[in-house]
Formats: C-alpha cells, structure tokens, sequence
C-alpha cells in the first residue's frame, strides 16, 4: 500500500490544496464509512489505526470494543471503531475441555497471525510514513479508504475460520452498521445453501452493505473459484508495477534474473558452493523441496542450497536451508507458478526464480563438478512493465456453482503488498522467526479483496444512496483490460494474454467507477428470482433470504438473466444453440444520455443486441435491453470463447465481457 | 465415543414458526433445543439473528434425525472450516 494508491489513480497523501476538490479526495471522503473486516483480528497499536485528524465517529454507530486477552477496550478509537472476537465454534472443533479459552490463541480481538491486521490496514489503514519491510518497498503506507473507519471482527483462529464463527462475525456486523464487508476467506464451491459466507452475505447485501470476497489461491487451476454468489463481489488478484530484482550468477558466467527481500549482507559479491538434493534420505526427493530434517547438515554447510517450490511453505523451505547450516537459498517456481515471483521476507539470502531460469540452474548444479552461484540484490524498482499481470495464484473460472454467472468479477492489486503487521509474530509467519517489522509484504486474493472493499468505501462515500450491486456494476464496468504497455492483460501463468475467467471484467479503475454512467442494478427480489431458477428447494432458498414463505413465483427463465453486469453463455450441445437474456440499465449520469451498443465476439457466434441505442431522458431512468446469442458452429464441451458488449455515449463506456461455454 | 463424534452444525430454522412466546430468536432457540431435550446450556454456541434465522451447536449424531424432522427446521449443515486466502 506504499504503490498501490498511486498504482489506482487515487489522490496523494496528503492531498494537495489544489485537488481538494478532487472527488475521490481521501482526505473528505469516507470519513462516514465503516469497513468491517472478518479476519484474524487486529494489532491495535499499529499506526496504520492511528486516528489523528479523524472526526467523531458517526454517530448510528452502534459497534462495540470487546476487551479481552491483551485488549482492553480502550484500544479502539476513531479509526478503530469496533473489534470483537468469535471462536466458539475454534474452540468447540478443538475439542473444548477448556471451553472458555482457546489454546495457542489469544481470546480476544488481538491479532496473532498478521493477516488481518494486514488486509484491515489495506483497505482503510490511516498513512504512514517511512513504511517498509527490511527497506523494501519503502514509502507511505495507507489504505485504499485512509478516511473509512474499520471494526474488526476476528473470525479466524490458528487453523482456519470456522463457518459457525464467520456467521456470528457477519450478524454482528450487520447488527453494528458496518458499510463494507471485506472476506479474505473462503472455500469450495458448495451450493449456496451450504456456504455460511454466502448465505451470511445475502442478509448483508439485503441491508445494504456491499461485501467482496477474495476469489481463492487456487489459480491457475480452471474452476478453482471460491465465493462466486451473485451478491459477493468476488476479487481475484494482479500484480502492482513494482518489483524486488535479485540476480543469480552461476559459476559459468549464466545470470539469471529473480526476486529478493533479503539483503543478502555477509553474501554479496561472493561466488559460495551450491547444492541440490543433498539430503539424509537416500532415494527421497524430499530434500529437493527442502523439507524439514531432509537436508543433509555435512553436505549443506556454508552452502547456496537450491529448493525446489511446492509441498511445504516457502518460508519453511528458508529455515530448513538455515537450520542445515545452509548460507543462502535458490527457490525455483514448479511449472504451474509459471515465471511469477511471489516475495518472501526469508530467515536467509534467497532469491526467488521462474520455472525456466530454475529447470536451467539445476541443470547446471547437477552437471557441474564443482558448481557455484552468486546471489545479489538490487532493491525495491518502480515502473515494472507489464503490469497488471493477472497472479498465477489468482482463482479461475468457469464457474461451477452457476455456469451461467462469470466470475470473479474484477481483480486488484494482490501480489507483494506491503500492509501493517502483527507484532506478536515476525515477517515469515515462523514461530522461530524472532524478527519484529511493523510492515509486512504478502501476496494472495486475500491482499486484493480489501483494495476493493476501501475502494467500494470511497463510492459508497460518494454515492451514499447507490445499493451493492449498483457499486459491484460501477466498478465491473469501468473496469480495464489492457496493461500499462497498452497490450491485453497477461496471464502470469503462462504468459499469454488472459481471459475474463481470470480478471472477469478486467483490473478496477476507481476514477472511472466513481462515475459509470449506467449501472445494473439488482435487487432481493431479483436475487431471490435467481435461486428460484436454480431449482434450489424452498427451504434452501428460505434458509438462505430469511424468508419465511417463499412461493418462487417468480423466477429468472435461467440464472444467466439476473441483471449481472458481466455474461455467462452456455450452449447447449444440441438443441440449444441460442441463448437469450435480458438487462436493464439504469442511468447515473446526465440526463440526455444516447448509448451505442458494440459488441466483440468470437467467430462461431452471432451476438444481437435490441434495441442497439438507449436514449436516456432523466437520471435514474431504466432502460431494457435483450440480446440473443446464436451459435454458428457444433461445439464441444471444452470448447470456450470470450466476448464483449459495450454502451457507449460520448462521456462513458460501459462495458460487460462474455464468456461462451459449448 | 460419543463425545468423539461430536460435531457442530449451522442450523437454519423458518421464523414461520416463531410464536409469541419466544420474544428473541435467541429465546426461541433455546425454547426449540429443549424441546427435543437438548440443553442449549452445554450444546448452543451461537443465536443467529440478523444474517441468518437459525443456530450453531454442538450435537450428537443422534440428535440430528430429530433436529431435522422438525417442520421449524429447515436445514441443518455441518459447520465447515474455510482457510484464509
């Protein structure tokens, strides 16, 4: 968050007297935005939750600071306006003999892990000066929203976040009238009935709290999306345009280019022995992804050691490398992460490589007599090209909740994002890791969610009477898809352009979302003519829209015509060779608004939009619109394509991908 | 082994069938779990109200055909756990 405000066009910290009337100046917006965040809890004594020039908390505010284990409630103040604790469904999976105290744990809003107070801090943590981890990524620290409040619900406890907890977390924060729910959580694609965040969500959305989602770490794996209900903004991740350049040079003059946090002091400049594999158990291949007690100390010491990524954390392969007396670490992407290089603050020198330059330093250690390497470190670089790249880690479609649903929605910055930390726990997250930074850089759909969630705060700011999904649509569908080199978004996986099954609408652009044009709204009734078209039973859809008599007589001739701001197509193998839906646009712009449609398509489909212009009389006008797609050619079951509609007027274009499924 | 096969579970109840009586959810609940002689005192973790209308407890396998035979019950899942992304 020391680059990602500048990486999205929001205004400078503090802002300068010219743009203070700059209209997503933080500084005057969002004062009156509480952002909940259900997560690992908080470390209050951060700065990034220093209130210092904030005004009163508004006053329908009716959150709590729960006192608990090292947290008395005095620590919450106009930053930090709620924080409370939910482990009883931890404590009753633990085995709850000592019911009232979960181990290893605090009982209390504290936050022992770092994540929470990590994404908390990134979506409306207060600016910071000189913020870094170890030098790196130096600046001023702030979240997306530094004016929102936040209260901090701590759902997650030392192996995950039990539904049970997640849903007291949701209750409570709808009770206390939080604006925004940040979930960096999540897993599998169970029915929506089965799913406590998206049933948890539903009555958030009902009551107007716009919620977002993180879409997963499953990536790039197809149909590895978590949270994909319609009401959930569902954020997947992209890289910011700034790096951490480390250098391996081998014995035989070859430099290979890579990533670092380490400083590498005592190593520089030195050609040292590299091993690989050299491990205790003869015939495993543990010892080549550096598990612990697998590296041989005799054959390690004083050593570069080349690890191969996969199995166990990264951050455990560096203290395996130094336990064995190792000096410095190589730690090389399998095939799957592709060339994306994920930062690590590791207890040794190490340099993190792509799957190619790695295949061609093993080659080397294995063929050399007497192979060397040396590791060097270049810093923090700003101005990195491409970027967005889309993460290799970022979940992917299609979606198999509801095919007819494209998702995720949008992605945001999630990769090697510096945010406020612990400070019961160091960079790696290791319980040997004694080191203490204020700061930490992490990567994840976990890092890119609450990006969203402060930018949805600053329009929700902006635009106190515009319901969720009429946010989700602003920011859908002002949404770009080309990188700073004006080329398509790139995949990190591979390399090759990315699809919306993994940006969705593209990366968010919170200037333009300030100001859509037209929106797709949705409302509860729509939603729940969406779980009619499910078939999902009436007590399932009860269970899930707290209805007590749901009759579903009325429903959505198929999922796909919920009013989304993004499509869906699936044709049928046969029969179904066309598919129809309908939208409505609502106008948020100017009265006297013409829209042209434009529609990009793939050959194979023919794509009819009616009416193809839409005259805007007032502001607030709706306006329908149907579109058939035909498809021109058999298809196969892996068969997909990908698609465009955009409204155009002379001051917005709005614009919605497709995705064709055969 | 009965204590090994506890578990808890998401219970979702319609609010249809809240009475008078119950002047909380919370209430009703409780009212709900004693009538199929479960003590909510040592089996209730959470009342839900705003985000959902049902309950989280801890329950014996042999307790759920009779928690979901109850016209109040809608659906009954167990509680699951859901990693940070």
């Amino acid at each position: 968050t020391t680059r990602s405000p500048h990486f999205l066009g929001l205004s400078p910290w503090p802002p300068a007297p010219s743009s203070r009337s700059h209209s997503l100046d933080p500084a005057a917006a969002a004062t009156d935005v509480v952002i909940g965040v259900l997560d690992t809890g908080v470390w209050p004594e951060s700065p990034s939750f220093d209130d210092a020039g904030l005004p009163e908390v508004p006053s329908r505010w009716r959150g709590a600071c729960e006192a608990g284990v090292d947290f008395p409630s005095s620590l919450c103040n106009r930053k930090l306006v709620g924080a409370r604790s939910f482990g009883r469904g931890y404590r009753a999976a633990a085995g709850g003999g000592d019911a009232d105290k979960p181990r290893e744990e605090y009982a209390s809003p504290r936050d022992r892990d770092g994540h929470g107070t990590h994404t908390a801090s990134t979506a409306a943590g207060a600016p910071v000066a000189n913020a870094s981890l170890l030098g790196y990524a130096s600046g001023v620290a702030r979240g997306m929203a530094p004016g929102a409040r936040v209260a901090v619900y701590k759902v997650c406890w030392a192996n995950g976040c039990y539904g049970s907890d997640i849903l007291a977390g949701i209750d409570k924060a709808i009770e206390d009238g939080v604006d925004v729910l940040s979930l960096s959580l999540g897993g599998g694609s169970a029915p929506f009935s089965r799913d406590p965040v998206a049933v948890g969500a539903f009555s958030a959305v009902q009551r107007g709290i716009f919620v977002a989602c993180s879409a997963g770490n499953s990536g790039p794996s197809p149909s590895s999306l978590t949270n994909t209900a319609p009401w959930i903004t569902t954020v997947g991740a992209g890289t910011l345009d700034r790096d951490f350049p480390a250098t391996v040079q081998l014995g035989n003059g070859e430099r290979y280019a890579g990533l670092s946090l380490c400083s590498g002091a005592g190593l520089e400049d030195q050609m040292v022995p590299i091993v690989y594999g050299k491990g205790v158990q003869v015939g495993s291949n543990s010892s080549k992804f550096c598990m612990p007690g697998t590296l041989d100390p005799e054959q390690v010491k004083g050593k570069v050691v080349f690890c191969d990524r996969g199995i166990n954390a990264r951050v455990e392969k560096g203290q395996v490398v130094k336990e064995a007396g190792g000096v410095g670490m190589i730690l090389a992407n399998a095939a799957v992460n592709g060339e994306e290089l994920v930062a690590d603050s590791h207890l040794l020198p190490t340099v993190a490589v792509g799957a190619k330059s790695g295949n061609l330093i093993r080659d080397f250690v294995r063929t050399s007599s007497n192979p060397t390497a040396m590791l060097s470190f270049r810093g923090t670089v700003l101005g990195v090209q491409p970027s967005p790249v889309v993460a290799a880690f970022s979940s992917r479609g299609p979606n198999t909740v509801v095919p007819q649903l494209l998702k995720p929605d949008l992605i945001g910055p999630g990769v090697n994002i510096l945010a406020a930390w612990s400070g019961s726990v160091g960079p790696t997250g290791l319980a040997k890791d004694e080191r203490r930074s204020a700061f930490n850089i992490m990567s994840g759909t976990s890092m890119s969610c609450p990006h969203i969630s402060g930018v949805a705060a600053l329009l929700k700011a902006a635009h106190p009477d515009w319901s969720p999904s009429a946010i989700k649509s602003a920011l859908m569908t002002t949404a770009y898809t080309d990188d700073n080199t004006g080329s398509p978004l790139v995949d990190g996986a591979g390399g090759s352009p990315a699809t919306p099954w993994a940006y969705g609408s593209g990366h968010v652009d919170p200037q333009k979302a300030l100001s859509p044009g037209l929106i797709y709204d949705i409302g509860t009734g729509d939603y729940l003519a969406f779980l009619c078209s499910l078939e999902y039973s009436t007590d399932h859809i009860q269970a899930i829209s707290k209805s007590t008599n749901k009759t579903c007589s009325r429903r959505l001739p198929n999922p796909g015509n919920l009013n989304y701001p993004s499509f869906s197509v699936v044709f049928g193998r046969r029969s179904r060779r066309f598919v129809k839906y309908n939208r409505v646009l609502t106008n948020v712009g100017v009265p006297g608004s013409v829209y042209n449609v434009k529609v990009g398509g793939p050959p194979g489909v023919k794509v009819t939009v009616k009416p193809t212009k839409l005259i805007f009389n007032q502001v607030g006008q709706k306006l329908r619109y149907k579109v058939t797609f035909t498809s021109t050619k058999a298809g196969d079951p892996v068969d997909m394509a990908f698609g465009w509609i955009t409204w155009s007027s002379e001051q917005h274009q709005v614009r919605s991908p497709v995705s064709y499924r055969w | 082994s009965m204590v090994a096969c506890k578990q808890t579970y998401i219970v979702y109840m319609n609010a249809a069938h809240r009475t008078e009586a119950h002047p909380t959810h919370a209430h009703w609940y409780e009212a709900h779990l004693r009538s199929l002689s479960i003590d909510p005192a040592r089996h209730l973790l959470y009342s839900y109200s705003a985000a959902v209308h049902g309950f989280a407890a801890v329950l014996h396998p042999e307790q759920l055909p009779l928690l979901r035979r109850h016209p109040a019950v809608l659906n009954v899942h167990p509680d699951p756990l859901l990693p940070l992304h």
